[in-house]
């Protein structure tokens, strides 16, 4: 069982000690203490090194100490010959004497008490990232305000996690910017916007102090950003890496921010917007786009009208223009409508004449009627030819839409009437 | 027709044979047949065809025939309870209106009407042509469809013709100026003629073209003069009923 003191004599103190002899002793106190070794006697024989008769310190396998030859006080109210404090709670003392002791020499006493060890201090790796606390037996870490202990109970953190941005336009800076950004941490931004728009990020030179790459190039504090089948960075160092502008092409972003023990660097800023998906710009002789714009973007709407002589078929319905908005993926809406000139149809036949076969019923195709000669006539003299308007009728310059009549030829017989004389 | 010749339908396309009484008539329009108000006095549904040169029954049935609409006389044609001793043959004109339009082709085909000009006044020594199935020398009735080329002559020459009808006395007969007195040496259309065209040559025109100048109507003897309505005289008429009278049909 470990014990807060105890007292170690050399065999047969204070008499001579043995020839030939090796003793250990295993000095333990409890965790959380060190211990302080002092020897209030000490008469061994001296030899180079101490080769033939010692007294030796061993922690963790170690020899901290070896010791002999004789020693005398220093102070005259203290009886310590020789002192150590250790800050480990086990030790080892190994006595050795050899074969060959000429003089007497009456070995050692020595006394060990457990001693608070300062963790905060004592060492060389500070067990706290931030504020160490010792106390008799132990020590706790604690944190700074806003900071939060972590799960180790040594590191502390910023909780910056978990800010969603759905802003078209925003502005997201590193925690405390500009002053010094918290270590031991992992800040993660999501940058949400909805779908139609591209984010854009800017970042001034200026405004980018991260701590820099080490001598292999590596980053230990870190921005990144990644997008939908894109990544930016890692990047740090003093004065931003990377363009000025970066454009992506999400709407979505998620932005980490790591950062390790070490480093007393202002941070980041950045300026983000949403730049509308564009929508092509479709050209065609036949139809004309309102409003006429360079660019056209997400949300926009046009209204497409057909020019004379086209039109915009739905269904059954026909019609001379039609909306259509820029959609969030970059297409237009109704893309699958189109001005296509207009089809008047197959021409209506009519009484006692006949139209020919067009070749074509589309706008400015033409058409002629003729009447079943010589019985039939036409009516209007210019009345058998028409052309597709641009309302889907056939026009014909005196009759309109209306169609031509075959009128009876009167009077002509087909055979003269011959009077057949005897 | 007396002094005529066996002719085809082709020389007179116009040609409307009335079945009952027999009687002629002109298409002068696909809905309209100009005939004698005597020839469809009292029948408001007479049957007719057009097309065909023979009236034989197997040919009558690939002709035409045409469905009446409606009959409408001249009002001013006067209604008398005995047919037989009527004399008075003033505005005998009647238009039948058909249901149906007639099919124009080399056997069927209007005849024009007079126009208003005074190129279209008939005058003496015009050869018109008359056409029919009526009476002639020999046969009170013919099969095949008959014409003849005759002269207009002066009204008095129909006058002088002395009464083939015992119970009508010479004198009484109408002779009015819508009347047309034509014939020559024996050419004259007959009883079964009534209602065809006169036909006289369209002025001023090329090709042969004729227009409907009379309407046979009546004769003292047949093989002398006969009188043809004048239609010159009935050409507003004719246009008025006949505007008046289009669009769509009544049920």
């Amino acid at each position: 069982e470990p014990t807060m003191y105890g007292e170690i004599l050399s065999p047969n103190y204070p008499q001579a000690y043995p020839n030939e002899v090796v003793k250990t002793w295993d000095i333990e106190v409890p965790e959380g203490f060190g211990i302080h070794l002092y020897f209030t006697h000490l008469d061994m024989e001296l030899s180079e090194n101490c080769a033939y008769d010692s007294v030796q310190i061993i922690s963790g396998g170690i020899e901290e100490e070896r010791l002999c030859g004789q020693r005398t006080s220093k102070s005259p109210n203290s009886p310590t010959v020789e002192e150590f404090q250790f800050p480990y709670n086990r030790l080892q003392v190994v006595f050795t004497s050899d074969f060959s002791n000429e003089e007497r020499f009456t070995g050692f006493a020595a006394y060990y008490s457990a001693v608070d060890v300062n963790e905060c201090t004592d060492f060389t790796d500070v067990p706290c990232s931030h504020f160490c606390n010792n106390f008799i037996g132990g020590y706790f870490c604690s944190c700074p305000p806003e900071y939060f202990l972590h799960d180790d109970m040594r590191t502390c953190g910023v909780n910056c996690s978990g800010d969603v941005f759905t802003a078209l336009i925003g502005e997201i800076a590193s925690p405390n910017y500009p002053n010094p950004y918290p270590e031991n941490s992992r800040c993660e931004y999501q940058i949400r916007l909805q779908e139609g728009f591209r984010l854009v990020l800017t970042i001034r030179r200026e405004d980018f102090d991260v701590e820099p790459a080490d001598s292999e190039g590596n980053c230990h504090d870190s921005l990144t950003f990644a997008a939908k089948n894109q990544q930016f960075g890692p990047y740090c160092g003093n004065g931003f890496p990377g363009p000025l502008t970066i454009k992506t092409q999400s709407n979505t972003l998620d932005i980490v921010f790591q950062t390790d023990l070490t480093g007393q660097n202002k941070g980041w800023k950045l300026r983000y917007h949403g730049d509308p998906i564009p929508c092509p710009k479709e050209i065609s002789a036949n139809s004309i786009w309102e409003p006429e714009k360079a660019k056209y973007v997400f949300k926009d709407v046009v209204k497409i009208t057909c020019v004379d002589g086209f039109e915009v078929v739905e269904g059954n319905v026909g019609s001379t223009s039609f909306y259509s908005t820029c959609q969030s993926n970059g297409q237009w809406s109704n893309s699958r409508l189109e001005c296509q000139p207009v089809d008047c149809g197959v021409p209506e036949p009519i009484e006692n004449g006949k139209v020919e076969d067009p070749e074509d019923t589309v706008f400015g195709s033409v058409i002629h009627y003729t009447c079943e000669e010589p019985y039939y006539y036409m009516e209007q003299e210019e009345g058998g030819e028409y052309h597709c308007a641009a309302n889907g009728s056939w026009v014909n310059d005196q009759l309109g839409v209306e169609l031509p009549k075959c009128i009876p030829v009167c009077g002509v017989p087909t055979e003269p009437f011959k009077v057949q004389q005897r | 027709i007396f002094g005529g010749y066996s002719t085809k339908i082709q020389s007179f396309p116009w040609q409307v044979y009335f079945e009952s009484p027999r009687g002629g008539g002109a298409l002068i329009d696909e809905y309209w047949v100009l005939t004698a108000a005597h020839v469809v006095e009292g029948n408001s549904d007479p049957v007719m065809y057009v097309g065909s040169t023979l009236l034989k029954i197997e040919r009558l049935r690939n002709a035409q025939r045409l469905i009446t609409e409606r009959v409408i006389i001249h009002p001013s044609w006067k209604q008398e309870d005995d047919l037989n001793t009527r004399t008075n043959f003033d505005n005998d004109i009647a238009l039948v209106q058909l249901k149906d339009p007639v099919k124009m082709g080399p056997t069927v085909a209007p005849i024009c009407l007079p126009e208003t000009s005074s190129d279209y006044n008939p005058s003496e020594g015009d050869l018109g042509l008359i056409s029919g199935w009526g009476r002639t020398e020999n046969r009170t009735n013919v099969i095949q469809l008959r014409g003849a080329k005759l002269p207009i002559t002066s009204l008095e020459k129909c006058q002088q013709v002395k009464v083939e009808n015992p119970k009508a006395r010479s004198n009484d007969y109408v002779f009015t100026d819508n009347m047309i007195c034509a014939g020559e040496k024996g050419v004259d259309s007959c009883e079964g003629d009534s209602g065809g065209a006169f036909a006289l040559p369209v002025p001023n025109v090329k090709d042969p073209k004729f227009y409907v100048a009379g309407l046979v109507s009546w004769g003292k003897k047949c093989g002398t003069y006969g009188i043809y309505t004048k239609v010159k005289n009935y050409v507003d008429w004719i246009l008025k009923t006949m505007q008046e009278n289009s669009g769509p049909k009544k049920d």
